[in-house]
């Protein structure tokens, strides 16, 4: 465990606090892709399979029960939630995120580090994180100027991945066999994907404005 | 933490 790795978790964890917090403080999900929540879900349930199987250490296991116990919560909430579910604009929400599910699952059958059940899950959980986002960001350029809180989570989002691409260039450069390839380049493919993002966040920063996304 | 061989991270 390196000090990059433990600042992504935790920009990851508070990156799901926040949107749980917007959810419960507001009762409300809009501006908030459901889509990308699912594809989230999948992503953990996915990746995270070896939870029975392979103890690494409690934080590990601790952590993943947190992951997944979030998103199926966020998920369950924008779908099922008497109140919550009624401010879900599914019209705006319309990115077809099944052919994001399928293409990164083929893409997982061809590419992956061992053809096992779990190997090939593993790999697609990867690619499908590396993806999530689209839907979501969709949504942001669509919607225009969207809340504080839904633009918060996406930062934190994307900062958890880019400190995960610093803690593999950390882990490649002190590690001598530390060849994580797959999850190297969807991390970056990831993190470019909110490039786009983080400017446009910058930018009103700096101008002190509300985020103004071109439509 | 021990870093196993499997997939140790999030």
């Amino acid at each position: 465990m390196n000090i990059f790795r433990f600042a992504g978790d935790m920009t990851h964890l508070i990156s799901i606090l926040v949107l749980l917090l917007k959810i419960y403080a507001t009762k409300s999900c809009s501006g908030i892709s459901l889509k990308t929540q699912e594809l989230y879900a999948i992503v953990f349930v996915a990746r995270y399979l070896d939870l029975f199987t392979d103890f690494i250490s409690v934080y590990n296991t601790v952590m993943k029960l947190v992951f997944i116990g979030c998103s199926l919560a966020i998920v369950w909430c924008m779908r099922l939630h008497r109140v919550v579910r009624r401010t879900y604009n599914k019209d705006v929400d319309t990115f077809r995120h099944y052919f994001l599910v399928l293409g990164c699952f083929l893409l997982a059958l061809f590419v992956h580090e061992k053809f096992t059940f779990q190997e090939v899950l593993w790999a697609f959980s990867i690619y499908l994180e590396a993806v999530a986002i689209l839907p979501q960001l969709v949504l942001l350029q669509r919607s225009g100027n969207v809340d504080n809180l839904t633009v918060q989570y996406v930062f934190f989002l994307g900062a958890y991945r880019a400190f995960y691409i610093l803690n593999w260039i950390y882990r490649y450069l002190t590690e001598p066999h530390f060849g994580r390839w797959i999850a190297s380049v969807a991390g970056l493919v990831q993190t470019a994907l909110y490039a786009d993002f983080f400017y446009y966040y910058f930018i009103s920063w700096k101008n002190n404005a509300k985020l103004q996304l071109p439509a | 933490f021990p870093e196993a061989s499997s997939h140790d991270e999030l």
